[in-house]
């Protein structure tokens, strides 16, 4: 089937936050997400991943990325956004890199994944979080390897421009 | 500021795969996507996050979703993947709803993901994972709350129509 991928996208100098530990209930992300738009965060994407932690119960990942001008203020804003919710780790990386393949309303995303994936393996890039909607396939990377792997998906998709 | 809300959207009954124990190293996520992707498997949306694990090293987690209908499909396949992979483990769940508020060239996803979750946390509903794009923030729920999440939200957003 016919890939549609028509071009693609690079937003360099991401910071991001990863918080563990936290309550799988209702009103958690409620409270993380009031507290960072009441500190003004501008944040990028969020994703939220669930495990079974084998006690019968579950262990969440939150993850979300903000532009690299506004990770100064994020140390204390965190520190609130814990104690809201009552609990959890929060930790803060930066540089990082966010490049994404972007179609006309993509079918499959394995497809998509499948080229954009390999492209970036054949470059040794690691591929750090991924994200999705229905025009696009992101992966964060590290910001050293974000042209790199622009230019490798460009390449994978045959678009033209050089 | 604004919350640039214009309405909001179901997928129902979508099932999801979660992997855990995978090598973080590239090559990874391509020999993942490219099983599914070989198979014919419908994927919808694909998150992962990272966390440390305390060793040094990080421990990935691979979310996504699939169409109800690919469901019967996915047992075999993902034993070929963990195979491809040379590791790891794959848990399938069923009987989710991907409720979604969407926007256009939403600036923040912090302002529109508070009140999308405010709205979910005081209707009791559990979110159980999320994604983000540039126009929408997506949660997955249990299907038994899909409408009513979708109610809640739309509600929230002051969305007309009633
Ligand atoms: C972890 C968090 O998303 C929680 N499940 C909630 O609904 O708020
Ligand atoms: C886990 C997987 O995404 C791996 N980091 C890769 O690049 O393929």
């Amino acid at each position: 089937e016919k890939i549609e991928v028509a071009g693609v996208a690079i937003k360099a100098d991401l910071g991001r936050v990863t918080l563990t530990g936290l309550p799988n209930k209702p009103g958690v992300a409620a409270a993380i997400f009031a507290m960072l738009a009441d500190h003004q965060i501008l944040v990028d994407d969020i994703i939220q991943t669930v495990v079974p932690n084998g006690e019968g119960g579950s262990a969440v990942t939150v993850s979300f990325t903000v532009e690299h001008s506004d990770l100064a203020d994020l140390p204390p804003v965190m520190d609130k956004v814990l104690e809201a919710v009552g609990g959890g780790k929060s930790t803060i990386d930066v540089g990082f890199s966010k490049v994404s393949a972007v179609g006309v309303g993509i079918r499959s995303h394995a497809a998509v994944a499948a080229v954009m994936f390999r492209a970036l393996a054949d470059a040794g890039i690691n591929i750090a979080n991924i994200t999705t909607s229905e025009i696009k396939v992101c992966t964060i990377v590290e910001k050293a390897d974000g042209e790199r792997a622009l230019r490798a998906i460009h390449d994978a998709f045959g678009l033209g421009g050089g």
